[in-house]
C-alpha cells in the first residue's frame, strides 16, 4: 500500500463526493 | 414530473444515466509547450502530462460511479489500478469518432498518422484507431459511452480485489441500465447492448498496447512523468 500513496491519498480525500 | 404506469419502470436506468452524464468530466486540454523544439519530446511530454491530469479526473469520476464509494478503500484502488487505462483510451476513442485518421487526444492535441509514427506512437494510434473506427460503425452515442465507461470501471478482473461480489454487484446494476437504456430507445434492435459490450476485448486489448505503450516511454527516460502517472504505470506491471 505504501507504493499507492497517492492513489490512496486521492481517494481518501473527500470521500464523499460533491452533490450532483 | 412523476412518470406513471409503464413510464415507472422506465426510471431505474434512466436516473443511472442521467447521473453518469451529469458526472461526466470537463473536458481537458493538453497545451502542448510552444517553446519546446524537439517534435517528439514536446508530443510524448504532452501526451504523459495529459494522461496524469486525466488520472485524476478518472478518480474524482469514479466515486460518481453508483456503488463505488461503498466499496472497501482497498478495493476501489485495486480497481482503478486495473482499469484506469481502460476508461482514459475509450475517453480518447470516443473524442476521435469523429476524425478517420487522427486521434483526438484532446481538442489541442490531436495526432495524425504522421505526427504519431515520428514520436513512436505509431502502433498505440492505430490500435485507438481501431477502436474508435468499431464504435464509428456502432454510431455510439453519450448517453452509451458513459453506460459502457461506468461498466469497463467495474469489469476489473484484478485479483487483488477482496470482494469481488461486490463488485460484480455493481456490473450487474450498470449491466441492467444498459440493456434497459437499449431496450427503451432501440426496442427494434435487440442485440443493441451485447454489440457495445462486445467492444469490450477491444477495449482492453487497445489498454494493453497503451500500457507497453507509456512503459517504454518510461523505460527509455528523458520525458517527464509525474508521480501518480507512474505509481499507477507502475501499480499495473
Amino acid at each position: 500500500k505504501e507504493k499507492h500513496k497517492i492513489l490512496h491519498r486521492l481517494l481518501q480525500n473527500s470521500t464523499s463526493p460533491v452533490d450532483l | 414530473s412523476m412518470p406513471s404506469g409503464k413510464e415507472a419502470d422506465k426510471g431505474s436506468s434512466n436516473v443511472i444515466v442521467s447521473h453518469l452524464l451529469v458526472a461526466e468530466p470537463e473536458k481537458l486540454f493538453a497545451m502542448p509547450d510552444p517553446l519546446q523544439p524537439d517534435a517528439t519530446l514536446r508530443t510524448l511530454t504532452t501526451l504523459c502530462d495529459l494522461a496524469d491530469r486525466e488520472l485524476v479526473v478518472i478518480i474524482g469520476w469514479a466515486k460518481h460511479i453508483p456503488g463505488f464509494l461503498s466499496l472497501s478503500l482497498a478495493d476501489q484502488m485495486s480497481v482503478l489500478q486495473s482499469v484506469w487505462l481502460e476508461v482514459l483510451v475509450l475517453g480518447v476513442a470516443f473524442r476521435s469518432l469523429g476524425c478517420e485518421d487522427e486521434v483526438v487526444f484532446a481538442e489541442d492535441f490531436v495526432l495524425d498518422e504522421e505526427l504519431s509514427r515520428v514520436a513512436g506512437l505509431g502502433e498505440l494510434s492505430a490500435a485507438v484507431g481501431q477502436l474508435a473506427r468499431r464504435y464509428r460503425a456502432l454510431q455510439l452515442d453519450r448517453e452509451e459511452f458513459v453506460m459502457l465507461k461506468a461498466i469497463a470501471l467495474t469489469n476489473s478482473d484484478s485479483v487483488y480485489i477482496e470482494d469481488t461480489e461486490a463488485v460484480q454487484k455493481l456490473r450487474d446494476l450498470l449491466h441492467q441500465a444498459l440493456l434497459e437504456l437499449e431496450s427503451q430507445r432501440r426496442p427494434e434492435d435487440p442485440r443493441r447492448a451485447g454489440r457495445l459490450l462486445l467492444t469490450l476485448p477491444l477495449l482492453r486489448q487497445t489498454a494493453g498496447r497503451a500500457l507497453a505503450t507509456f512503459y517504454g516511454i518510461k523505460t527509455r527516460g528523458g520525458v517527464p512523468m509525474h508521480k501518480l502517472f507512474l505509481e499507477m504505470l507502475e501499480a499495473m506491471m
